[in-house]
């Protein structure tokens, strides 16, 4: 594992770590997307049957594990806490988020590394994860003004993407036979989409003001 | 090396 790698999963890891301490120390998750939640649910559940199958390491079993249990804490929170589920912006979350998982499904059934139902699934998430950020970044668009714990949470996520494409690159140099363009193009996707959000957040870090973004 | 089929990354 290189270092981009392993910064690649430490942001990421960050990114819903503070996630959770917004959600558990404001008893509140307005400005998240309970959308994009569910669908991060569902990326981990189906990337992560190879637990069951596949044994790389104890690093990366530990981080399966710690994915898919705080991604569904953080679901059931937004939905069954009594207190947190109140703050939900449910009227600006709208996103038709099923059509995403359908045209994923679609897509990973036509593009596969194999036909078989756990590459279909996998692929399945990979696509699904590319994607699953837009009903968050419409949220935050609608509302406009973004608060602290969340810009963090959206730039962490992304950086976390951002890493993984150096420790693509990296392994694409340093390995003969490295070649994973389904992971590579979706992940240029994925990084692609918070490219705006990115250009924001570097201006209120620059202008040293509250995260706003435009209508 | 990597197989096809073999996913290391998370």
């Amino acid at each position: 594992m290189n270092i981009f790698r392993f910064l690649g999963d430490m942001t990421h890891l960050i990114s819903i770590l503070i996630l959770l301490l917004k959600i558990y120390a404001t008893k509140s998750c307005s400005g998240i997307s309970l959308k994009t939640q569910e669908l991060y649910a569902l990326v981990f559940l189906a990337r992560y049957l190879d637990l069951f199958t596949d044994f790389i390491s104890v690093y990366n079993s530990v981080m399966k594990v710690v994915f898919i249990a705080s991604s569904l804490a953080i679901v059931w929170c937004m939905r069954r806490h009594r207190v947190v589920r109140r703050s939900y912006d449910k009227e600006l979350d709208t996103f038709r988020h099923y059509f995403l998982v359908a045209a994923c499904l679609a897509l990973a059934l036509l593009v596969q590394e194999k036909f078989t139902f756990l590459e279909v699934l996998w692929a399945f998430s990979i696509y699904l994860e590319a994607v699953a950020i837009l009903p968050q970044l419409v949220l935050l668009q609608r509302s406009g003004n973004v608060d602290n714990l969340t810009g963090q949470y959206v730039f962490f996520l992304g950086a976390y993407r951002a890493f993984y494409i150096l420790n693509w690159i990296y392994r694409y140099f340093t390995e003969t036979h490295f070649s994973r363009w389904i992971s590579c193009v979706s992940g240029l996707v994925q990084t692609a989409l918070y490219a705006d959000f990115f250009y924001y957040y570097f201006i209120s870090w620059k202008n040293n003001s509250k995260l706003q973004l435009p209508a | 090396s990597t197989a096809v089929g073999v996913h290391d990354e998370l």
